[in-house]
This record gives structure tokens, C-alpha cells and sequence, in this order.
């Protein structure tokens, strides 16, 4: 949701 | 059998223990070096007005929110929750488990807790206005330390914490139990291989709720602050931690 934009994003992001 | 669920506990406790360690921010061994601040750099805090000093804590909280991120994506089965599931988890416990990681970071001998760059007493967070909550926070960290918990048992107790099943709005509750319950079961042979009091299990349950309520007070606080500074929350505060905590 685009409530929770970054925490999308940091979700997605492949474990560094 | 007893033997595979054995080795299932292990194999569990083993994995959260290392994505903890990889997702920790600090190691000990570092903090270890830090000293506490002077008094002139206490008073530089102090004398911050309470705009400035509510940004740098909210700077620091969502630098430590980005850890426990990484830290829940590495935890066994959470990426195969819905990313509602994910999301409703993260937002609720996300600061939780950063109070629970402060034990790490905290100082018993002299209440102080490591805070940009130093070890800080609660005197440092006078500008923030908000002496409650400061105290209790110390007061939580204290407690923790008492218990003089491992880094395998904080790894699986702050998963366990993340994991929470009675969170509202949860689509697939029931995954998320099972979850839960897996780490627990696996803190609870943990604790019995550590040779732990039978104590201590039941005394971490009874931290949950002390979690919840100084993440109410949290909450309590930032909407006074904002009801003051609407813009400073606005303009200045971290995008993620809006995201979290400021939600309209």
C-alpha cells in the first residue's frame, strides 16, 4: 500500500 | 520424535541467533571501548531545543528500525507471510524489539545507554520533555539486563516478540501462531540447554506487556509533540518513522 511505501521497499529489497 | 524436534530446535535457534548477530548494529565487543559523555556534552544536549533533540532520537530509532527489518526478513518463514502480515508485524513490533536489543547497548552499573557515539544517562533526553518516558525505558533496559540473557536467547525472544500473533489486523493469524509458537518452543529448549532457571521464561512473558506499554507511551508522546510541532514531524522526521509511529 502506499501507506507503507519504505517499509515496501525494504521488504522487497534482497538481503543484503 | 523427541530426537528430530531436538534437532529442529537447535536448527531454528541457530538460524535466528546468526540473523541476529548479522542484523545487531552494535557488537559488544565495540561498545566495550565507548565511554560515557562529559558533563559540557550532557549539557549540549540539554540545552538542544526539544525540535532538535525529538529529530536526532527519531533519526536513531529509524536507523535501529532498518536493522530489525533485515533482521525479520532473515527469520525463518517471515518472508512467506503476506506482506500485509509483514508490514502489520514490523509496524507493531518493530520498536518493541529495539527495546529489547537495548539490553545489549545498556550499561547497568551506571544507567547509560549507548547513543550517538557515547555512553548517555537519562539526563541527556531531558529536552525531549518526556522524563516518563525516558525512565521507563531506562527502568525496562535495567530489568533486561538483570536477567543476564545470552545473544542466542535475545535473538529468539526479540523473534518471538516480532512474531506476535495477537497483533490487530493480521489476515493469516494463523500462520503467524505457528510461527510464534516454533520460536517459543525453541527459547524454551534454549533456556533448558543454558541450564536457565525455570523462572525465566514465564519473567520474559511478563516483559511483553511492559514492551506494549512503553510503546503506548511512545505513541502517547510523538502525538503530543505533534499536536505542538505538525511541521517538524512534517519536514524533518525520517519518512519510515512517519511511516510507523505518524500515521494520520
Amino acid at each position: 500500500k502506499e501507506k507503507h511505501k519504505i517499509l515496501h521497499q525494504l521488504l522487497q529489497n534482497s538481503t543484503s | 520424535s523427541p530426537t528430530a524436534t531436538t534437532a529442529a530446535h537447535d536448527h531454528l535457534a541457530q538460524i535466528i541467533s546468526k540473523s541476529h548477530l548479522e542484523t545487531c548494529q552494535y557488537l559488544r565487543e565495540e561498545l566495550q571501548e565507548m565511554s560515557c559523555f562529559l558533563q559540557e556534552e550532557v549539557e549540549k544536549f540539554q540545552n538542544k531545543p526539544q525540535e532538535a533533540m525529538w529529530q536526532l532520537c527519531a533519526v536513531k530509532i529509524t536507523d535501529a528500525i532498518q536493522y530489525v527489518v533485515e533482521f525479520a526478513k532473515r527469520i525463518d518463514g517471515f518472508m512467506n507471510l503476506c506482506q500485509n502480515d509483514q508490514i502489520v508485524l514490523l509496524k507493531a513490533g518493530s520498536l518493541e524489539v529495539i527495546l529489547v536489543r537495548m539490553c545489549r547497548v545498556f550499561d547497568p552499573q551506571n544507567n547509560t545507554v549507548y547513543f550517538d557515539g557515547k555512553f548517555a544517562g537519562p539526563d541527556v533526553f531531558k529536552s525531549l520533555g518526556c522524563d516518563d518516558l525516558i525512565a521507563s525505558v531506562f527502568d525496562f533496559a535495567k530489568s533486561m539486563c538483570s536477567l543476564h540473557l545470552e545473544e542466542e536467547e535475545i535473538a529468539l525472544f526479540s523473534a518471538s516478540v516480532l512474531l506476535s500473533a495477537d497483533r490487530s489486523w493480521l489476515r493469516d493469524k494463523l500462520q503467524v501462531e505457528r510461527l510464534q509458537q516454533k520460536t517459543e518452543s525453541a527459547l524454551q529448549h534454549v533456556l533448558q540447554k543454558n541450564h536457565r532457571d525455570d523462572g525465566l521464561f514465564e519473567k520474559l512473558r511478563t516483559k511483553v506487556s511492559a514492551l506494549r506499554s512503553l510503546c503506548a507511551l511512545h505513541s502517547q508522546k510523538l502525538s503530543a509533540f505533534r499536536a505542538v510541532y505538525p511541521d517538524t514531524v512534517r519536514t524533518l522526521f525520517p519518512p519510515l518513522y512517519k511511516e510507523l509511529f505518524a500515521a494520520d
